[in-house]
C-alpha cells in the first residue's frame, strides 16, 4: 500500500548515486533490479546529474530505505552485506518509491490475523496498520504474494507464526522475495500513471485468434497455422501444456507436404525500439526432417525502404526432438521493425514440422546459457540431502568457463535448495591467455518462472562476483584464481576430468515449496538461465555532477544586445559587445554608449569639477582674509598705530 | 564427483529482515528509515 500524497512521488526517472562503499556485486545486482523496473513498469533510473533530490545507495549495516520521496536532497538507501539480492533491492526501492509493507494496509485484518502473543517483546509496533487516510491500496485486492509482505515468521519469539493467513493456502506464500507480483506491478504502475513499460516490446502465447497482431508474410509458399496439436508433434502447446480444454494454441508450419525449399513467413506486428539491442525469446518444437530449418530475420523500415528490408539474424540449429526447446536470439535493431520467423522445408520426407509458442521480445540482453533439468520434482525428492548436482561447464564470451552446483534437496545446513557458482578449467590454451585471478565477473543463476508472459515472471535469481583480491580462508591463494591452481580435480559423468574452483553462493537459494509453486517446473522440467557479465566498469566511483552547475546559473541570466554569459569565478556575468566607437554596458548589457558621448561627458565633468574647485578656493581665501584682519585688530587694542609728532 | 570448498555469501540468512536483525537494527517495520520530521 502506498503513502498518500503526490509530494512523496519521484519523477518517473529516478536519479541515483552509488556511494563508493557499495560492494561491486551489489552494484551489479542493483543494475539488474533497475532492468526489472524498466521491463515491467515505466519507472526508469539514471545516474544523478545534479537533480535536487536523488537516492544515494550506500553500504550500511543492513537493508533499509525511507518511504517515498522525502524531498531532502540526498535520500539514503542501504544495501549492506547480505542485501545484494535482486528481490531485496527491488523491495527497498519500492519503499523509496512510496510503498509500505502489504500487511500494514487498512483492511489487512480481513485477510490475516496478527498473533500478538507470538511477537518478540517490544516489537509489536512493527505490526501497525495505517488507515485509509494515510495509505492507499490503490484499489488492488490484498496481495498475499506481494514482495512487500512480511513472512509468517516475522519478528516471532518462538516457532509459531506471527501472521496467520485467513486462507490457509497462502500461509507459505506470504513473504516471497523472488520478484514483483502482478499486484505489486499493478499498484506501482497505477501510482505513477504508467502507460507502458520502458523496455518491453511484445509477448504472445497465441491463445487469442488475432495472434497478437502477427501477420502471414508475403512472397512465401504457405502459412503458419494456429493449432492446439500438430501431426508428428507436439501434442500440446507450451503455455498451458494442454491443461485447459479449449485453449493451448501455438503456431505450426507443417513440412509433411510441399516441396523442398517451400517457405512460410510469420511476421510480428510493427515494433518501435528505444535501445539498439533486443532479446527475442521463444519456445520451439522441431518434429520435422533434420533438413527443415527455422530462421530468424528482421524487416527494418526507414525512409529509403518504406516497405522494409529483410535482414537475416540467425538460423536455429538442432535436430528434431520431442521437446519444447527454449531459444534466445539477440537482435540489434534501431529503426521500426518486425521480427520474422521463416520456416523452410528441407530435403527429405517429414512427418511433422516446426512449432512456435510463448514468444517474448524485450529490449534487454539475452541470457547466455540454459541448463534444463528434466524431471526436476523427482530430482528434488530423490537426491540425498547435502548432495549437489552440477550443470555442464559453460564458456562465457570472455573465455572463462564456469558451472553451477545445485543442492536440490537442501544442503547440510539448510532444508532450502542451495546454489553455488564455480569457475572451472576449460581449454588449456584459452585459460592460459586469461587474466587470473578472474577480475570482476558477475555470475547469475536464475531459476526461470516459465510463465508465458515475461512481465509476469517471478524468476528466482542470485548473483556472485569474482573479486580478484579475495583470498581463500586461511590461505594465501586467491579464491578466483585459475581452478587448476586453486580448485580440485573432478570427474564428469562421461569420465572427463577437469578442475573446479571454490563455489560461491547461498544455502538458501529457494525453498522447495516455492520451487514447486508458480511455473518453475513445467512439463516436469526446470530451466536455469546462467550468465557471466563483466562488471569491472562498476569498480570505479560514479562521477559526481559538477559542483557549480555552470549552465544552470547562466540560464538564470539573459544577456541583452548579443551579450554572452560567462562564469566569473562562481558567479555568472554578461560580457557585452563592444564596437569601434560604441559599447554596451550594464549587468545585462542593457545600456549603450558611444566614444563621442564619452568625450562630451568627460569634458563637461572636467569643467564642472574645475568650477566647483574654483568656488571652493575663493571661499577659503575670503574666509582666511577676514580671519587674519580680525586677528590683527585684536592685537592693536583697537588703536591704530601711527607716527606721532610732539 | 568430488566436493570443493563452498562459501555462503549471505551467511545463510533467508530474508532481509533476518539480515537486519543480525545487524542489530531495530528500524521501523524492520527496514524503514522513519524520519521524525516526516509528516504522516
Amino acid at each position: 500500500n502506498s503513502l498518500i500524497g503526490d509530494q512523496y512521488l519521484w519523477p518517473t526517472t529516478v536519479p541515483y548515486y552509488f556511494e563508493d562503499d557499495l560492494d561491486i556485486n551489489a552494484k551489479g545486482v542493483i543494475m539488474k533490479a533497475f532492468e526489472q523496473y524498466r521491463l515491467k513498469t515505466c519507472i526508469d533510473y539514471k545516474p544523478w546529474s545534479g537533480e535536487k533530490n536523488y537516492i544515494s545507495v550506500f553500504k550500511g549495516s543492513g537493508c533499509f530505505s525511507s518511504v517515498g520521496n522525502q524531498r531532502k536532497g540526498k535520500q539514503t538507501l542501504s544495501i549492506g552485506a547480505g542485501c545484494d539480492r535482486i528481490a531485496t533491492i527491488e523491495h527497498e526501492f519500492l519503499h523509496a518509491l512510496g510503498f509500505w509493507h502489504e500487511q500494514s494496509r487498512a483492511d489487512r485484518d480481513d485477510y490475516v490475523t496478527i498473533m500478538w502473543d507470538r511477537i518478540q517483546a517490544g516489537r509489536e509496533h512493527n505490526f501497525n496498520k495505517y488507515d485509509d487516510t494515510t495509505s492507499s491500496s490503490l484499489n488492488v485486492p490484498y496481495d498475499y504474494g506481494s514482495m512487500m509482505h512480511y513472512s509468517k515468521t516475522a519478528f516471532q519469539n518462538g516457532t509459531e507464526p506471527t501472521i496467520v493467513t485467513k486462507i490457509p493456502a497462502f500461509s507459505d506464500v506470504i513473504g516471497q522475495r523472488m520478484e514483483f507480483s502482478d499486484s505489486d506491478l499493478l499498484k506501482l504502475n497505477r501510482l505513477y500513471n504508467c502507460t507502458r513499460p520502458t523496455t518491453f516490446l511484445d509477448t504472445c502465447d497465441f491463445e487469442l485468434e488475432n495472434i497478437c497482431g502477427m501477420i502471414q508474410g508475403q512472397g512465401d509458399n504457405t502459412d503458419w497455422e494456429r493449432v492446439t496439436k500438430a501431426t508428428g508433434g507436439p501434442d500440446t502447446d507450451y503455455s498451458n501444456m494442454g491443461r485447459c480444454t479449449g485453449t493451448g494454441y501455438f503456431m505450426h508450419f507443417s513440412t509433411v507436404s510441399g516441396s523442398e525449399g517451400h517457405t512460410a513467413l510469420l511476421e510480428s506486428r510493427l515494433l518501435y525500439p528505444n535501445r539498439n539491442y533486443q532479446c527475442l525469446q521463444f519456445f520451439y518444437y522441431h518434429s520435422g526432417n533434420p533438413n527443415d530449418k527455422l530462421e530468424i530475420w528482421v524487416r527494418e523500415y526507414d525512409e529509403a525502404s518504406p516497405s522494409g528490408t529483410l535482414r537475416m539474424i540467425e538460423t536455429i540449429t538442432g535436430l528434431p526432438e520431442t521437446l519444447w526447446q527454449l531459444h534466445h536470439v539477440s537482435l540489434n535493431v534501431s529503426t521500426k521493425f518486425r521480427v520474422v520467423f521463416k520456416g523452410t522445408k528441407g530435403a527429405g520426407s517429414s512427418t511433422g514440422g516446426l512449432s512456435l509458442d510463448d514468444v517474448n521480445l524485450s529490449e534487454t540482453t539475452c541470457p547466455e546459457h540454459v541448463w534444463r533439468i528434466k524431471n526436476f520434482k523427482s530430482i528434488m525428492e530423490n537426491t540425498p540431502r547435502g548432495t549437489a548436482i552440477y550443470s555442464p561447464r559453460f564458456r562465457s564470451k570472455y573465455g572463462y568457463t564456469f558451472q553451477m552446483g545445485l543442492y536440490p534437496n537442501g544442503t547440510e545446513t539448510s532444508e532450502d535448495m542451495g546454489a553455488y557458482a564455480s569457475l572451472t578449467s576449460g581449454d588449456d590454451v584459452i585459460d592460459g591467455d586469461l587474466t587470473w585471478p578472474c577480475p570482476w565477473m558477475q555470475i547469475t543463476m536464475m531459476l526461470m518462472d516459465q510463465n508465458a508472459d515475461i512481465r509476469k515472471r517471478m524468476s528466482n535469481q542470485r548473483s556472485v562476483t569474482s573479486d580478484p583480491n579475495q583470498k581463500v580462508e586461511g590461505s594465501t591463494m586467491f579464491s578466483w584464481d585459475n581452478p587448476r591452481k586453486v580448485g580440485m580435480e573432478v570427474t564428469d559423468g562421461d569420465g572427463t576430468k577437469y578442475f573446479r574452483g571454490p563455489g560461491f553462493g547461498t544455502s538458501v537459494y529457494l525453498t522447495q515449496a516455492r520451487a514447486l509453486s508458480r511455473e518453475f517446473i513445467k512439463g516436469g522440467d526446470a530451466i536455469f538461465l546462467l550468465s557471466m557479465e563483466d562488471i569491472s566498469h562498476l569498480v570505479s566511483s560514479q562521477p559526481l555532477p559538477p559542483t557549480t552547475p555552470t549552465d544552470d546559473l547562466c540560464a538564470l541570466i539573459k544577456c541583452e544586445n548579443d551579450g554572452v554569459c560567462v562564469m566569473d569565478g562562481v558567479k555568472a556575468a554578461c560580457r557585452c559587445v563592444v564596437g569601434d566607437d560604441w559599447s554596451y554596458y550594464g549587468d545585462r548589457c542593457q545600456f549603450k554608449s558611444s566614444i563621442q558621448e564619452g568625450v562630451v561627458t568627460a569634458v563637461v565633468s572636467t569643467v564642472v569639477v574645475f568650477v566647483v574647485m574654483l568656488v571652493v578656493i575663493v571661499v577659503i581665501v575670503v574666509c582666511l582674509k577676514k580671519k587674519y584682519k580680525k586677528k590683527m585688530n585684536d592685537m592693536g587694542g583697537g588703536t591704530t598705530t601711527q607716527n606721532n609728532y610732539a | 564427483t568430488s566436493k570443493v570448498t563452498e562459501y555462503d555469501v549471505d551467511g545463510g540468512k533467508e530474508d532481509l529482515f533476518a539480515v537486519n536483525q543480525a545487524a542489530g537494527l531495530d528500524l521501523f517495520e524492520g527496514d524503514i528509515l522513519y524520519d521524525e520530521e516526516q509528516v504522516r
